[in-house]
């Protein structure tokens, strides 16, 4: 099973054009392994972006040499895949019995 | 079926054992239908709701396109189940299976699912090998032959939106797209993602409106009027070209194009905090309101036969 400690999700409400064309740009950049779970359309909708930990700290100074605004959705995405894995297995253990 | 947690997320064994015990606590009304194995040969299954008849006009329903999007399957397998029990005692319910028949597909990318139980949680795409890549994998939603390889899907294997080799490659998708086409009387087709709050009709692939655009909005606004009524949840109406992006080979313009007039498609809450990983808690609340909005479109269709 993939870990995804350290992971965090950030939630990005672009400001302008401006912002979304930034933001398109570091989307197809392949490097940072980005996964955008939703993606810079307008300024009426949310980006939300899966970073993995090594590119966090790129991530947030492309945002912040922008002036782009964020906040952290999911500060360690993998604490929130443990609670629901253990959801899982404690329903798991009700079915069976 | 007493027993069956609908507050909970389940593997997709006990989806399908669950199924064969809605199948027996209602034999009159529901059955399970293998409409063709997966890739890597999981049964595919829908749930027909149907009252008598054949190829009545028949209403599509489906979830768990996109395999990490659990929320969705879970929210119709809470509606299946409410569907059968507000059988003979919803007047409004009891009306529409007199008339139509549904299908409801709760897990459409079985492969995929479990690869998210199993392996890596972030999954999205099918399970299928992309010959000369290492990268595996389609997004079963940019596969459908409805503007294929346009804008908004990608022709990169390791890409979430890579669009697969050629329009229904994908055999999750040909199961879908071969029933339907046989049935031949599908009056709507509706699809249900996560997330974003949006309830959304065509077109994706190009952002000129349909020729019903006013009537599929307009049912669209009056659906998600019953949805918010529950918990105030806020969603967005429109056409997915205009309300997200453009995105080509989708499912709901591809059912739109060969006829099904309504044609739509939900992105379940997400309420802000977690995006698809909505915790297990939310599920019935979600369910609850997405079955109001989903409710009032099936009535739509039943009095609006064409």
């Amino acid at each position: 099973r993939k870990v995804f400690m350290g992971d965090q999700v950030l939630r990005i409400n672009v400001e302008s054009e401006e912002h979304i064309h930034l933001l398109k740009e570091f989307e197809d950049d392949q490097r940072w392994e980005l996964d955008f779970w939703t993606h810079p359309v307008s300024t009426e909708l949310p980006i939300d972006i899966h970073v993995p930990y090594s590119s966090l700290h790129v991530t947030k100074d492309f945002l912040q040499d922008n002036k782009i605004p964020f906040s952290v959705m999911i500060n360690n995405l993998q604490d929130l895949l443990d609670e629901e894995q253990e959801d899982l297995q404690i329903n798991n253990i009700k079915e069976c019995n | 079926a007493k027993s069956f947690d609908f507050g909970a997320y389940h593997t997709l064994e006990a989806i399908y054992s669950w199924m064969d015990t809605l199948v027996s606590d209602y034999p009159n009304l529901v059955s399970k239908m293998l409409i063709g194995t997966s890739y890597e040969n999981r049964p595919m299954y829908v749930l027909k709701f149907s009252t008598g008849g054949t190829k009545r006009p028949a209403i599509w329903v489906d979830a768990g396109i996109h395999s990490r999007e659990w929320v969705s399957s879970a929210s119709t397998v809470w509606m299946a189940n409410k569907m059968a029990t507000d059988y003979g005692v919803d007047s409004s319910v009891t009306s529409l299976l007199d008339q139509m028949d549904v299908y409801l597909m709760i897990v459409n990318n079985p492969d995929g699912y479990v690869y998210t139980h199993t392996n890596d949680r972030m999954w999205r795409k099918t399970r299928s090998k992309n010959p000369g890549s290492v990268c595996r994998g389609v997004d079963p939603n940019r596969n459908w032959d409805a503007g294929f390889s346009g804008p908004g899907a990608s022709n990169n294997p390791c890409s979430e939106s890579y669009h697969g080799p050629h329009a229904h490659s994908e055999i999750e998708v040909k199961n879908v797209v071969d029933l339907v086409r046989s049935h031949g009387n599908f009056k709507a087709f509706i699809s249900i993602h996560a997330y974003s709050q949006l309830l959304m009709y065509p077109y994706g692939y190009v952002c000129t409106s349909i020729p019903h655009q006013a009537e599929l909005d307009s049912v669209g606004r009056s659906a998600v009027q019953a949805l918010s009524s529950l918990y105030g949840t806020s969603y967005k109406v429109g056409s997915i070209c205009k309300i997200i992006y453009q995105a080509s080979g989708g499912s709901i313009d591809w059912s739109y194009d060969i006829g099904i007039k309504y044609s739509f498609a939900f992105e379940l809450r997400d309420t802000g905090r977690y995006g698809f990983l909505l915790p297990a808690s939310q599920i019935i609340p979600t369910a609850s309101e997405t079955w109001l909005g989903l409710k009032y479109i099936m009535e739509y269709v039943r009095d609006h036969p064409y």
